[in-house]
């Protein structure tokens, strides 16, 4: 599971 | 960026404008939720705090900027231009409802425990149940007008769209978030009736009458 960082999706 | 969520954030996107053309041109918000775009203006508000201190692109940063102004824009219009027209009595549904326990889950479940992941999960879980008050408008009303209906399976069209993006990300980025995942799954099923009425009746010419 990679980690979230920055949600790049609207 | 794949197709599917190019897709969807086009089809989120005429879903605001249908809207928007509606709510003008007809001079009326009958039919409309108020509940629901207060809520999108929340969810959208949420999680597009990061906008000042994240960067994406600029596809990403125009389109969050055009879904706030688009929700205030609402708002202001059901609220205070056209408000004669606002169908207070028939919408009723308790958003409070909604809110809380997507603030208290989004406390619970979330990637990290920090302000700004917080807010982004809280607008994940709140996006999945903010169509409720319209829905539950409609049924209450037990009709809508047709170009409201296309608004409605746009708008539910979007996410069903990011539930293709996030299998095409899993298989060619590895790349996944269960979090919205799950809410979008839940979001979409809620339009489930809808969708189905909508593809028997609205495209067959006929008036989308709900079950009251």
């Amino acid at each position: 599971n990679m980690k979230i960082h920055q949600h790049d999706e609207l | 960026m794949n197709i599917f969520r190019l897709l969807g954030d086009l089809s989120h996107l005429l879903a605001i404008i249908i809207l928007l053309v509606k709510i003008w041109k007809t001079r009326s918000c009958a039919g409309i939720s108020g509940k629901s775009q207060i809520l999108f203006a929340v969810v959208y508000t949420s999680r597009y705090l990061d906008l000042i201190n994240a960067f994406i692109s600029p596809y990403n940063t125009i389109m969050k900027i055009v879904f706030l102004a688009a929700s205030y824009g609402t708002i202001y219009l059901m609220y205070m231009k056209f408000k004669a027209t606002y169908d207070v009595n028939h919408d009723t549904f308790r958003i409070e409802f909604l809110i809380a326990p997507a603030a208290v889950l989004a406390l619970i479940v979330n990637h990290a425990f920090e302000p700004l992941e917080i807010l982004w999960t809280f607008s994940i879980y709140l996006e999945s149940v903010a169509i409720l008050p319209q829905l539950f408008l409609v049924s209450k009303t037990g009709e809508a007008e047709s170009i409201t209906s296309h608004y409605l399976f746009m708008l539910g069209s979007y996410r069903a769209l990011y539930i293709f993006n996030w299998i095409y990300r899993y298989y060619a980025e590895n790349h996944y978030d269960l979090i919205a995942i799950v809410a979008g799954i839940v979001q979409t099923v809620l339009y489930c009736d809808f969708f189905y009425l909508y593809i028997t009746k609205v495209l067959k010419g006929k008036k989308l009458q709900l079950p009251a």
